[in-house]
């Protein structure tokens, strides 16, 4: 099952939940591969991969390199990942030229699917051609919301791209769920956002909401999940607890 | 003075920080013109602007309509608007093609510009082409940093984007200063950037640094900027330093 994460709205935790709900899920057991797609690289450093010298995802989007070439195991056991690096930023501009450009990752993904029970594309903010082929190649999206103002105005949007993509590149695409992320109980506008969220998109929320929480803040920079980091921490029982609902979702 | 508000990490507080220092500059008493060319449009509704109608930035990068007629004045005297809309999420792949297609923001401004003494361009999360014209365009640079680790990770990358900017398309493109925000004082992670940054950074850091602030956040849902809806916080008074810092960097 292949799960893009994906909000074109920036810092709202996607990221910090492809990264997680990875990890929770290959401690379950499951065979895991993570897809940095995001020039940031932040998903690559958060499992303490930082200046890649081997192949990363951008030697498979551009230059057609076999995604096994880029594949490495983490420190987590069952997790793998396929880096990315600041040259994927090209690939914004060099992408449109090309036949079939919405349908790279999804042709490149054929050959280690085989492997994987999950796969997780961590995606840029953007709705961009990078982005576009994490929707034609995924089954289910996972969006993370964070619970502010500025993260409720571009949901409609996103899911009439959800409906294009489906209607147009990928018919099977579903919606896993939308994610809550960065609730902090103390702020009227978290609870607000909540509400909002859970009204417009009724059937589509996780139960579990993940709260904002200092330890998830400070465990990439030790390149670990804050399930490693901190595993009794209210975000990294959050996390569990939302993998938990990804295994259910199916 | 043009500046671009700009990082391709998200959620650092792009957006608070354009429509927080173009209020700050309008009141006192200067001409402010703030551009909105992120497809979330979150900087036009952060200022009440919402589902707007008639033209938009959009109109402007795509169709070579007149940037005057993309104007709207806002509820704070002096300053004034160009609204933008999610329909620029087309310009990534519709620019690509096009002659010149760097330039086309600057052209625009050229009608405009001696109308306000401070243009601010609020920058999608990004390094496409969207950016790219905003650097173009630009005199100066301001770049936020959420307090926070994974903002860290593509500093280099950005200023390496600039010199290049800088050699090829606009050589008196300039530095403003990086503006720490979403600064917690109880995070060790907060204390541990605001010191990296400054390290690296020697001349080019703002001495104000952007507290993280609850007023902040609440502020865009009345669609006024915190300056407005609280001027005493922490949050606005801080803005009020930094654009005072803007002034006196010229
Ligand atoms: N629940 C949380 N509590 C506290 N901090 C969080 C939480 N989730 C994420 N963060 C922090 O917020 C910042 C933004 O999160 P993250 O980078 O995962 O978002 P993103 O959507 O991937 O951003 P981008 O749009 O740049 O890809 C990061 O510094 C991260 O550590
Ligand atoms: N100093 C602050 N204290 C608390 N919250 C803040 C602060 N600055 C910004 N925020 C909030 O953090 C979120 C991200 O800020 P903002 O949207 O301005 O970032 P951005 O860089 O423009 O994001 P994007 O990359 O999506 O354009 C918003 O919900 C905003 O209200
Ligand atoms: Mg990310
Ligand atoms: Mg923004």
């Amino acid at each position: 099952m292949i799960y893009a994460v994906a909000n074109q709205k920036g810092g709202v935790g996607k990221t910090t939940s492809a990264v997680n709900l990875a990890a929770c899920l290959a401690d379950t057991g499951a065979k895991v591969l993570l897809i940095d797609l995001d020039p940031q690289a932040n998903a690559s450093s958060g499992l303490g991969f930082r200046d890649v010298t081997g192949p990363t995802i951008v030697d498979v989007m551009l230059d057609g390199a076999p995604m096994s070439s880029a594949v490495l195991s983490t420190r987590i056991p069952q997790l793998d990942i396929v880096p990315s690096s600041p040259d994927l930023s090209g690939a914004a501009i060099e992408l449109p030229q090309r036949d079939g450009r919405e349908y790279i990752l999804k042709q490149a993904l054929t050959e280690v699917l085989p492997a994987y029970e999950y796969i997780f594309v961590d995606c840029p903010p953007s709705l961009d051609l990078l982005a576009i082929n994490a929707f034609a190649a995924a089954d289910r999206m996972i969006i993370p919301v964070q619970c502010e103002y500025y993260a409720l105005e571009g949901l409609s949007r996103l899911m009439e791209t959800i409906r294009g993509v489906r209607n147009h590149l990928n018919p099977g695409l579903g919606l896993a769920g939308l994610l809550l992320t960065m609730h902090d109980i103390r702020t009227r506008v978290s609870t607000d956002v909540v509400t909002e969220v859970r009204r417009h998109f009724p059937d589509s929320v996780f139960a579990t909401v993940i709260p904002r929480n200092v330890r998830i803040t400070e465990a990439p920079s030790y390149g670990e999940p804050v399930t490693r980091y901190d595993p009794q921490c209210a975000g990294a029982q959050a996390y569990i607890a939302a993998a938990q609902e990804v295994i259910a979702r199916g």
